[in-house]
């Protein structure tokens, strides 16, 4: 995180806002709920408490502008910038003004108006930009659910700088941005995607071009906002030009970038016993399916669209030298690569037997 | 049609300056000379890009240009 040069803080922690103006696209009571909310975020790990007012100077005055509205600073039109904030101080210190040409929505299309409002009030208490890609106070715009969306440690920290912690007994905490060099780093899932690699953890996923060799962290509410966090299991059907992607009992199925019609499902399609709670891993090869669950290995035939009989078996009995559990797992020529935890073991088709095992994060370029 | 490279560059030149002044307090250019201005873009561009984790060219690359392209908050990444 960064506090604004010079930490302005505000001296008193009883602040107080005014809407000055709304959007049309949105009902009032929708735009103070937004905003109400977007305080909330800031006042929960912090002693800071948030009073609209109706009438006369608020600390923190919010307004729906367009282009040149007299600070200096223009806004451009339909995306591009989104809104700006003051730091805290008298007169126009503390304000927070959206660009009124943007689309202001309350869920996953551009743009959420609670997301951007949390932010640009971390301006007004005296945060900066974060580098950290996770944070809050990032400043691109990235989208996650509101209704479950939880401050990341990062802007918790930095509010808990400048105004120190809560007053409630038990200290929030929030999520970190996972760190690709970190030495204990596990992955959620992982799949190939049309050559590309995908492996995921949290809200995140990092995608790995084959060539570039370049790897991008990502936010998977940025390709996939109707997805959840979490993720637990993930493979490519290079037949039907599929990803499917697990969670619990649930599973949903891409095409590229959009969800396929009638998903999420229930894994029970695939055979699945009600005693399965969730799937470690998944992978596709050769006509069959191979799923990871706990320390068995269940197969599925594409075609028939039936479990083989004789499985479950043992992972260590279907796959020699593979004695763990699962993490992720996806395949690269004619190697089957097993994640669990921070190692990889390369399990070669071909000798049917283990020929590498290495760090996980080797595959970010670490 | 393609878009001429030259427009091309154009384009993107002008895209990086404005990015750079908003956000990372490029001076204005009016009046400095070119190569005084190339250097003081391609210091702004390193500063752009060590903030976001990307390589630190100095050249408007392509994860630059896209990263640039980016919707946003227009308070500056740096200084007040």
């Amino acid at each position: 995180f960064r506090l604004t040069p010079g930490s302005p803080k505000w001296t008193h922690t009883n602040l107080t806002y005014r809407i000055i103006n709304y959007t049309p696209q949105l009902s009032k009571t929708t735009v103070e709920t937004a905003i109400e909310k977007a305080f909330r975020v800031w006042s929960v790990p912090s002693p800071l408490t948030f009073t609209e007012i109706s009438q006369g100077e608020a600390d923190i005055n919010i307004a729906f502008v367009p282009r040149e509205h007299g600070d200096n600073s223009p806004f451009d039109g339909p995306n591009g910038i989104l809104a700006h904030a003051f730091q805290p101080g008298q007169g126009i210190g503390g304000d927070a003004h959206f660009d009124s040409e943007e689309t202001w929505t309350q869920d996953s299309r551009n743009y959420n108006l609670f997301l951007v409002a949390a932010h640009e009030f971390g301006h007004s208490l005296g945060l900066s930009h974060s580098s950290d890609p996770g944070a809050l106070m990032y400043p691109n715009y990235a989208y996650s659910d509101p209704s479950t969306y939880s401050l990341p440690q990062d802007d918790i920290n930095g509010i808990q700088t400048l105004y120190g912690p809560s007053n409630s007994p038990i200290q929030p905490t929030g999520p970190s941005t996972p760190t690709a060099c970190d030495p204990h780093l596990r992955f959620d899932a992982v799949t190939t995607l049309r050559g590309e690699i995908y492996f995921f953890k949290d809200k995140y996923f990092w995608r790995r071009h084959p060539q570039l060799r370049e790897v991008d962290l990502n936010f998977i509410s940025l390709f996939w906002p109707f997805l959840p966090n979490g993720l637990q299991a993930a493979y490519e059907d290079f037949d039907k030009d599929l990803v499917f992607l697990f969670k619990g009992r649930q599973y949903w199925a891409l095409s590229g970038y959009d969800i396929q019609q009638g998903y999420p499902r229930d894994i029970a399609n695939y055979g699945f016993p009600s005693s399965v709670r969730a799937i470690d891993a998944a992978v596709s090869y050769r006509g069959k399916t191979y799923f990871f669950v706990n320390n068995q290995c269940w197969r599925y035939d594409n075609s028939r669209g039936t479990m083989d009989p004789g499985y479950p078996r043992s992972i260590s009995r279907a796959f020699p030298g593979i004695n763990c559990r699962v993490d992720a797992v996806f395949l690269q020529n004619s190697f089957l690569l097993f994640f669990s935890g921070p190692q990889y073991f390369a399990f070669n088709l071909v000798t049917h037997s283990v020929t590498r095992a290495a760090r996980s994060n080797l595959w970010l370029n670490c | 049609l393609p878009v001429p490279p030259e427009d091309l560059e154009e384009k993107n030149a002008k895209t990086v300056e404005n990015y750079l002044r908003k956000f990372y307090h490029l001076p204005s250019t009016q009046f400095q000379s070119a190569r005084r201005n190339s250097t003081m873009v391609a210091e702004k561009l390193r500063e752009m890009q060590r903030f976001f984790g990307l390589a630190e060219t100095g050249k408007a690359d392509a994860a630059t240009l896209e990263m640039m392209g980016k919707p946003r908050c227009g308070v500056p990444d740096t200084g007040d």
